[in-house]
């Protein structure tokens, strides 16, 4: 059976987005040292049956719109970070130490359904 | 609500970094060159795309993936009858390694002492630094060094500028041990050297010394949930 391929505008479409994290924001500006803040970036948007193939989609995102054109009831595919990179940050504890440690996962570099 | 559902969604970020509650230091420390330049080349390794391994510090040659540098929490000691004559500076010094979680992995302890710029041409040649591990509590404030009490870990001849000494079993002992952790002794010795012509001044060249020696301790921890040693890079 032909299965109804919804519209998205290309705007719609899942990518990456920046988000730049100011610590001023969340008041830990007074315990970090640096960095001030990173962009961290988020994703965001529609991952349509037609397109999860160029999306740089997974095989199960695939599997999941196709159902979801078969069954509306199905949720969409969602986009998500698919490749995250670290980041350093130098703060300063309770004790008057300073340190220095590396978070994985803490920037979104590419998004995918 | 919302208020609380933050504050409990910072507390359980805030356990991922390690810390209890968010830190409210009341001034900023001085940030020691190595950890400027090490958080440098790595920020500029991310910038550019370059593959990191996070639980090696090339740098210092470690495995590690968290760097502390702990100030000295210790004090001049002023003997009323000095330890040696020739003594010009007596000092406990003191390091809480308490921050150090179980299941870190001890993988350097270096113990930085920076006399300061002018130490050898203000103290002369003749001066020798002795730093002793303290192996028996006792009353601050009231502290004699005795032989059997304190442990010589190293003497150096003519000190001067910036030193660094290998701590890491020290550190392991007391991390291990810490009701075992009652400091170091450092003292400094000076010889006069009346036939060197040099127009020597000593209690106002070690009065110099104390006020610009600077003392601290930089650990290196590996945590074995983060630095998995079958972990192979993609």
């Amino acid at each position: 059976a032909a299965i109804p391929v919804p519209k998205a505008s290309c705007k719609n479409l899942c990518h990456r987005h920046q988000l730049f994290i100011n610590f001023r924001d969340l008041g830990w500006h007074k315990w970090i040292i640096a960095p001030k803040g990173f962009m961290a970036n988020y994703c965001h948007g529609d991952c349509p049956f037609s397109l999860t193939v160029s999306l740089n989609s997974s095989n199960y995102a695939f599997m999941q719109a196709l159902m979801q054109a078969v069954d509306p009831e199905t949720p969409q595919a969602v986009c998500i970070p698919s490749k995250l990179s670290p980041i350093s940050m130098l703060y300063q504890d309770n004790n008057d130490n300073v340190i220095l440690r590396h978070y994985e996962d803490m920037v979104v570099d590419e998004c995918g359904c | 609500a919302l208020g609380q559902a933050v504050q409990f969604q910072e507390y359980v970020f805030l356990q991922f970094l390690d810390l209890d509650k968010a830190p409210s230091p009341q001034k900023f420390q001085p940030v020691p060159y190595i950890l400027k330049k090490i958080f440098q080349d790595r920020e500029a390794a991310a910038t550019t795309g370059v593959s990191q391994d996070l639980c090696y510090v090339k740098e210092l040659g470690v495995r590690g993936n968290v760097l502390r540098f702990l100030p000295d929490q210790g004090f001049f000691l002023y003997p009323k009858k000095p330890f040696q004559a020739s003594s010009c500076l007596q000092k406990l010094l003191y390091f809480n390694l308490s921050a150090i979680k179980e299941r870190e992995q001890l993988t350097l302890a270096q113990l930085g002492l920076d006399l300061g710029p002018s130490s050898y041409y203000n103290l002369g040649p003749e001066l020798e630094l002795a730093l002793f591990l303290v192996q028996e509590p006792h009353v601050w404030g009231q502290f004699t060094p005795k032989p059997g009490k304190i442990f010589a870990l190293q003497s150096v001849p003519w000190p001067q500028g910036a030193l660094r000494f290998n701590l890491l079993d020290v550190a392991k002992d007391w991390n291990d041990n810490p009701q075992k952790n009652f400091g170091l002794f450092l003292e400094i010795l000076v010889k006069e050297d009346r036939d060197s012509g040099v127009n020597f001044q000593p209690e106002d060249a070690c009065t110099r010394l104390r006020r610009s020696l600077h003392a601290s301790l930089l650990v290196v921890t590996l945590n074995s949930d983060q630095c998995h040693p079958s972990r192979k890079r993609r």
